[in-house]
């Protein structure tokens, strides 16, 4: 069981790791920081996320906000060129 | 609203887009129309106008594509990035990509593409993401928005006006003072189901139901529920417009024909067929008719009535040509009804025709008119 969460974990992380680099210009360079989400760019990211889409701004990837990055968007980033 | 990073905007107001492929999701009328609609979105806030080119290079360049297709901004299949555009600029830029792996419809049962492209436009002309989540710049698409009451939000409006200004002011409005500006238009009344002045754009069967359509609404009358319907038009058909001038079933091929001005649909339950609209005058009007008032298909003679100011044509539904000797009075044939005729309607083997806020009950046989009763009377006022 542990394990399986472990996997649905990694594949959670996964998908918000290339929302914030498709869409809030995380970059590649903090991936190795990303298993480990209290590296200031990661909450920073989010945080800044959570801001622009409206959300409560914890760091934090609770469920609202994981489910608005689960909503089909456009696909130009919000932040940066 | 924010613009991109440097502000590009386009230095001229007159742009040109081309589509330069089709989505096999939706009929290519459809596609048009979906981009035509969200440019007007645009049109109508700022000084631009948009021109259609069909070959070489526009400004904006709308295309699908799936996956890789050539700009490091790959696509990712179903869900997720619908969509992207590039800001104004040369080339790529100003540029709309749809994802061609999300369903693409007309309504709101898939992707809607108008709403997709109105705010994929909005890049083009400059607008990168909003932070308000009522603007239609907000990055996350929602498909809630309710499709046959869509407009800008303030926001989406102070940003691109931001970028160029407002709508010149057209030569024949009279110029507002500044300092008051004028309230918006108050929203278009709903029509009461039992104003005894009730008045029909057009009237039509479809498939043992009746439906009466009026402004932008129309009324069904079903055999499961003694109180009709009340609906918008667009709720059901995105892409017909509103004020109908007529309507009628052919039951033979169970498909409506939708009029107004000079064009015609066809429509089979909420689905409308592709290579419509088509002029009214392929049924053989002659080109002085801009557009008819109504019309009535007999489902056993296989004959449709037009009906056109105090005249009417009848058309023969086996040869699918006019018939000779066409136009006639409608006061020889169909004597106590009077013109013009707003709509029409068979039934119980009677004609019944709607005129203001008269109905003319008339029996064929007998070809007199046999009662003349409220135009509602049909919806149990």
């Amino acid at each position: 069981y542990t394990l399986k969460r472990a996997a649905k974990e990694d594949s959670r992380m996964g998908l918000v790791q290339k929302y914030l680099e498709n869409y809030y210009g995380l970059t590649k360079e903090t991936r190795q920081f990303f298993r480990r989400r209290d590296s200031d760019t990661v909450v920073g990211k989010i945080q800044k996320m959570q801001k622009f889409l409206g959300l409560e701004v914890t760091g934090k990837l609770d469920s609202s906000t994981l489910e608005v990055m689960l909503k089909p968007r456009c696909g130009v980033p919000d932040v940066g060129h | 609203f924010r613009t991109f990073p440097g502000m590009p905007k386009w230095r001229k107001t007159q742009l040109t887009y081309r589509i330069v492929n089709y989505t096999p999701d939706l009929p290519k009328e459809a596609v048009d129309s979906a981009i035509e609609r969200a440019l007007k979105v645009w049109e109508e806030v700022t000084p631009l106008t948009f021109s259609r080119v069909y070959e070489g290079e526009a400004d904006i360049m709308v295309s699908f594509a799936v996956g890789e297709h050539g700009d490091f901004f790959s696509f990712d299949g179903p869900g997720e990035s619908l969509a992207h555009a590039y800001p104004p600029g040369p080339g790529i830029y100003g540029d709309v990509h749809f994802d061609d792996d999300e369903k693409w419809t007309e309504d709101a049962s898939g992707t809607n593409l108008f709403l997709v492209a109105a705010h994929e436009l909005g890049h083009s002309l400059g607008l990168f993401h909003s932070a308000n989540t009522e603007a239609l710049m907000y990055p996350v698409y929602n498909s809630f928005t309710d499709l046959t009451r869509f407009h800008l939000a303030q926001d989406d409006v102070d940003g691109i006006q931001s970028l160029y200004g407002p709508p010149p002011a057209s030569s024949d409005d009279t110029p507002v003072p500044t300092e008051s500006v004028p309230p918006p238009p108050p929203p278009p009344e709903t029509p009461a189901m039992c104003d005894p002045t009730l008045s029909f754009d057009a009237v039509s069967t479809l498939r043992g139901e009746v439906l009466f359509f009026k402004d932008r609404y129309f009324w069904r009358r079903t055999h499961w529920n003694i109180k009709p319907e009340f609906h918008l038009i667009s709720a059901f058909w995105p892409s017909l417009p509103s004020n109908l001038d007529a309507a009628y079933e052919d039951h033979s091929k169970d498909t409506v024909f939708i009029f107004k001005g000079n064009r015609f649909w066809a429509v089979r339950g909420n689905e409308v067929q592709a290579g419509y609209p088509r002029s009214i005058h392929i049924l053989g009007f002659p080109p002085t008719i801009r557009k008819i008032d109504a019309a009535v298909s007999d489902k056993e003679k296989k004959k449709t009535y037009f009906f056109v100011e105090d005249k009417y044509w009848r058309f023969d539904e086996n040869s699918q040509a006019m018939e000779l000797g066409f136009p006639r009075l409608i006061a020889e044939d169909f004597p106590g009804v009077e013109p013009k005729v707003d709509a029409a309607l068979q039934a119980f083997g009677f004609f019944y025709f709607f005129s203001g806020s008269s109905q003319f009950e008339f029996d064929p046989n007998a070809r007199m008119v046999t009662h003349i009763l409220k135009s509602n009377s049909w919806l149990h006022c």
